[in-house]
């Protein structure tokens, strides 16, 4: 799954998601990506999420709504995506998810879940500081 | 530090963000790169995770999900269990564009997108009949199903429900297959 946050010079945003979703699942069954809230949320006035992980636990959550809002609030964008993660830890400990969030002054950060094989999750970010973009890490 | 303009995305898919962020340079819209760096993905097929022939269902097929938000406006457009069509953000966005509605779902979707210039095609690739076929050859596992009959641990589908409803252990997380 791809989830995609992209902010204009202008602070406009938008957030985007694409996915053929998990493997071997039972036929008719939607994940989290196209749920507003749940794969992607934008909110100009506030910032931007994405999540990617295990769609049938984490739409339950809307963990991309949760991260814009708290980020209404002044919350920085890391701090954002904890709490997204840590509301459905509460409930899955073990569930597999990440999440981007981005502000609206072009912060960004991520969290995720630590799971067996999931210790740390990668993203790529590209702004005005670098020619090519980044990939980034964050640790679960 | 913080800079605008900005393109951010999940996993190590670099040519996407790269995608996204030409867009940026030449003064596109923030939908115009967020819909253009998922596509990217769609038509690499992005770690299999994203677009055709990839993480196949049950019955060997891939379908797909999108969506995209307008984060000015609020408006969205999103597909669900899409089938036999590659763009899937590009129907997203048709739908955000071209109806009042915010997602269409499964085989309507796909009429939908035809009726809108999308061709259909078939998603299957050799890659995923092999995901497939292997499955088929392991008992059908892992899968999703739980409290049905024959027992899903150990048999294939069809199935029927189990009267008696049990706890079914989550399944053991796999992060090639995600959304």
């Amino acid at each position: 799954t791809i989830g995609m946050i992209a902010f204009d010079q202008y602070g406009h945003v938008a957030a985007g998601t694409s996915t053929n979703g998990l493997t071997h699942k039972v036929p008719g069954r939607v994940g989290d990506s196209p749920i507003v809230g749940a794969g992607a949320y934008a909110d100009s006035l506030a910032g931007a999420a994405a999540a990617t992980g295990d769609g049938d636990i984490m739409m339950r959550f809307l963990p991309s709504y949760l991260a814009v809002e708290l980020m209404r609030t002044g919350m920085d964008p890391s701090a954002a995506c904890k709490m997204a993660i840590s509301r459905i830890k509460r409930h899955y400990a073990d569930f597999f998810g990440a999440i981007i969030c981005a502000n609206l002054t072009g912060h960004y950060g991520a969290a995720c879940n630590k799971v067996d094989g999931f210790l740390q999750f990668h993203y790529m970010v590209s702004n005005g500081e670098s020619d090519a973009p980044l990939l980034k890490s964050v640790d679960c | 530090k913080a800079s605008l303009p900005l393109v951010i995305n999940t996993w190590n898919f670099k040519n996407a963000t790269e995608a996204a962020w030409a867009v940026l340079q030449s003064g596109g819209s923030a939908l115009d790169a967020v819909e253009t760096g998922c596509n990217r993905c769609q038509e690499e097929q992005c770690d299999g995770s994203v677009g055709y022939g990839g993480n196949p269902d049950e019955s060997g097929e891939t379908t797909l999900d999108a969506m995209i938000m307008n984060g000015n406006t609020m408006e969205v457009g999103a597909v669900g269990d899409l089938r036999r069509i590659k763009n899937a953000i590009g129907v997203a966005r048709a739908v955000m564009e071209h109806t009042q509605h915010t997602m269409l779902v499964g085989e309507s979707a796909s009429v939908f997108a035809e009726n809108m210039g999308f061709i259909a095609e078939d998603l299957t690739t050799i890659k995923s009949l092999d995901i497939f076929t292997q499955w088929l050859k392991g008992n059908c596992q892992p899968n999703y199903r739980k409290n049905v009959l024959p027992n899903p641990s150990k048999s294939c589908p069809p199935y029927k429900p189990q009267v008696k409803l049990e706890q079914k252990k989550q399944l053991p997380a796999d992060i090639r297959s995600h959304d």
